[in-house]
């Protein structure tokens, strides 16, 4: 019973409120394995002298990055039209973060597990268009187009590239307006090359989002600031 | 004062090593990175007169002139962490999201007389 007073305590003061007990750990996210060797190897004195506070590899304040796995669901089975691969809605649960914390940075990633190229006389051959999305949706039933509100519009022809998106200024409003609806993915092919069609119609299978999240936490960077 | 024997030089006030493995506090299945790490702590004595490396405040040197007059009423200065530095731990949080977080002084660097 006191181990565990005390264990609590500690968690506490680690800024944990119960111990984690992992159910289907992810594999640790590659940018924040590189973060952490770097901070590690730093020489001890410049430890002391680092700020923290701030995360230097995004140049933002902050002292906590968390990678979020998407869990959100696609919007029909299969294939959703001849030159559009997928609708899929992106869900992130941001009640993680404790009220305390201050979210500084939002950065969306979309993966495709599949190292093909295609290339096309015109260069350009997916599209994406990502949502905010204002309405719930349930499997199968596609959004409405009020529904939602367009962030990004994009081409691109490379697949085995990882595609970044800014998405501080929507987590932020999720947070503040503690509504949190996600986002909507659709990628479409730009024409009907057999080839294209082919990627098109697996695109889903190799596709892979996650939200890398930068806060800071204001009773432990606080402290700190004013020690400095 | 002649009468005092001079402190053996390994229990004047140090780092000592202290390390902490996660897995010895149950916490290894939690915890990606590190798996322990070296914590130290400050242990030894705060003599008259206090010499320069034991990083001391005027105060304390003040201290110790009065514990060697008076050892009964005043004790020694206390040694203790004067320089930490931070570490940060990789651990999954119970939504198993991936988290990197930045914990300031966790590392006891040096130790002084206060």
């Amino acid at each position: 019973m006191e181990l565990s007073l005390q264990e609590s305590l500690l968690l506490k003061s680690l800024g944990l409120s119960t111990k984690p007990s992992p159910k289907s750990p992810i594999p640790v996210p590659p940018v924040l394995w590189r973060i952490f060797q770097r901070r590690k190897t730093l020489p001890s004195a410049n430890k002391a002298l680092a700020d923290g506070c701030r995360v230097e590899e995004f140049n933002v304040p902050g002292n906590i990055i968390r990678v979020f796995p998407d869990q959100g669901h696609f919007i029909h089975e299969g294939q959703p039209g001849r030159l559009l691969c997928l609708q899929k809605r992106l869900y992130f649960n941001l009640s993680v973060l404790e009220e305390g914390e201050r979210l500084t940075m939002a950065q969306l990633e979309i993966k495709f597990s599949c190292n093909s190229y295609h290339a096309s006389s015109q260069g350009q051959v997916f599209e994406l268009r990502l949502y905010q999305s204002s309405q719930m949706s349930l499997r199968g039933v596609p959004p409405q187009r009020h529904g939602r509100k367009l962030l990004v519009e994009q081409s691109f022809a490379q697949l085995h590239k990882s595609l970044l998106f800014n998405l501080s200024g929507v987590a932020k409003e999720w947070r503040m307006s503690s509504r949190n609806l996600g986002l909507i993915l659709e990628i479409s092919v730009s024409n009907g090359d057999s080839d294209l069609q082919r990627l098109c119609a697996s695109i889903d299978s190799f596709l892979d989002t996650s939200l890398l999240v930068v806060t800071l936490s204001q009773q432990q960077c606080k402290a700190s600031r004013r020690r400095r | 004062n002649a009468h005092h024997a001079p402190v053996t030089p390994s229990n004047l006030c140090k780092p000592r090593r202290l390390y902490i493995s996660f897995s010895d506090v149950g916490w290894e299945n939690w915890i990606i990175a590190p798996q322990g790490y070296m914590a130290n702590y400050c242990l030894g004595e705060c003599p008259f007169p206090l010499t320069a490396e034991l990083n001391s405040t005027n105060h304390a040197i003040l201290q110790t002139v009065v514990h060697s007059l008076d050892p009964e009423g005043t004790p020694q200065p206390c040694c203790v962490p004067v320089r930490l530095s931070p570490i940060s731990i990789l651990y999954y949080d119970n939504s198993d999201n991936v988290v990197l977080r930045h914990y300031e002084d966790m590392v006891v660097d040096e130790c002084g007389c206060r």
